[in-house]
């Protein structure tokens, strides 16, 4: 049955068979589409398989990609209007190089209203970083701000679009690495500095980050047909 | 000449036949999320020329089973899929990516001489 298995395996586009130790909780918008797809395939109602309705793309691989990265904690308190900073690093290794990139969303889930009643104005910064090794060590460069927004109040999840930075990380083979960066806006006055540490470590408890991908396998579905003038 | 009918019995002629797998049966369901199987339907049976028509056939079908019925050496019609729908699978791999992918003609729903 080995054979078979490793057959299997191939078809969908694995190498061998998977092992996690535990299931990543699945987003509800795969949910969903999962279950309309399964849904119109039981009725035998027709339906497009390369192209996601749900998200307005085309694509028929939906990859929900874990984030890798770690905190930072700075050292010097003089850097007193920086709430919270983290590297946030995507592994692209499992998308093959044929597939085609039509959406690439961040996801920055910033858990349910931890700071609703309180003072600090804040303000989310991402910048993409490029990560070397040279002599085993790896080092990383900030490149530029690319998003600067205030976080709403009450926050849940935040999106972003990284369509090109995560195609031009893929094409060069490797990780997506962003630097994340939640900033006070504005003079604080005396005596908010502990709702303010009180919000930015209930941030870091509750941040959550995730990217998900969606590709369009060119040998399972063809190229959108140009409209002819 | 005429063609002799042939004496296929109902049950040996070309269907259906149904076939669930159970993903844990496998131990797939370590990593498989959802669904819980997949319906490996397959087509068997016989495609008499006398029944051709009846066995919901392509016209192709039809014009092989009587080129075979005249000449041998032509392979006779087969027992094939004749519409089949799609699935979706919702798994995770070895980096802990959830993935959701779709797959089409994966499941036989009808089967028919072609």
């Amino acid at each position: 049955f080995q054979f078979q298995e490793h057959v299997f395996l191939q078809f969908l586009g694995l190498d061998k068979v998977p092992s996690p130790k535990k299931f990543q909780p699945v987003p509800s918008i795969l949910k969903r589409i999962f279950q309309d797809q399964e849904a119109a395939a039981t009725t035998g109602v027709s339906q497009d398989l390369c192209s996601v309705q749900e998200l307005g793309v085309r694509g028929n691989v939906l990859r929900l990609l874990p984030d890798r990265g770690f905190f930072l904690y700075s050292k010097s308190p003089s850097q007193a209007s920086s709430c919270l900073k983290k590297l946030l690093s995507f592994n692209l290794s499992a998308i093959s190089r044929g597939e085609q990139f039509t959406m690439a969303q961040l996801g920055l889930d910033l858990g349910p209203n931890t700071y609703y009643n309180l003072g600090p104005e804040l303000e989310l910064a991402l910048s993409l970083v490029q990560e070397s090794h040279v002599w085993g060590q790896a080092t990383r460069k900030m490149g530029k701000v690319f998003v600067l927004q205030s976080v709403p109040r009450p926050q849940g999840v935040l999106h972003f679009n990284l369509l090109d930075v995560t195609k031009r990380s893929h094409h060069s083979g490797k990780n997506l690495g962003l630097f994340l960066e939640i900033l006070v806006k504005g003079e604080r006055a005396s005596g908010e500095d502990f709702q303010l540490e009180d919000t930015c470590a209930g941030l870091r408890r509750s941040l959550h980050a995730s990217l998900l991908v969606v590709t369009l396998h060119p040998e399972q579905c063809r190229p959108s047909s140009r409209t002819r003038r | 000449a005429a063609i002799p009918a042939s004496r296929a019995s109902c049950k040996s002629l070309c269907h259906r036949h149904q076939l669930f797998i159970n993903f844990r049966d496998l131990g797939w369901h370590k990593w498989i999320i959802a669904p819980k199987g997949f319906m490996a339907n397959y087509c068997h049976g016989d495609c008499p020329f006398s029944l051709t028509t009846a066995l919901n056939s392509s016209n192709y079908a039809f014009m092989q089973a009587l080129m075979h019925a005249v000449d041998p050496e032509v392979p006779q019609a087969v027992c094939i899929p004749t519409k089949l729908s799609p699935i979706s699978m919702l798994y995770q791999d070895n980096d802990d990516n959830v993935i959701l992918r779709h797959y089409e003609d994966m499941v036989v729903d009808e089967c028919g001489c072609g």
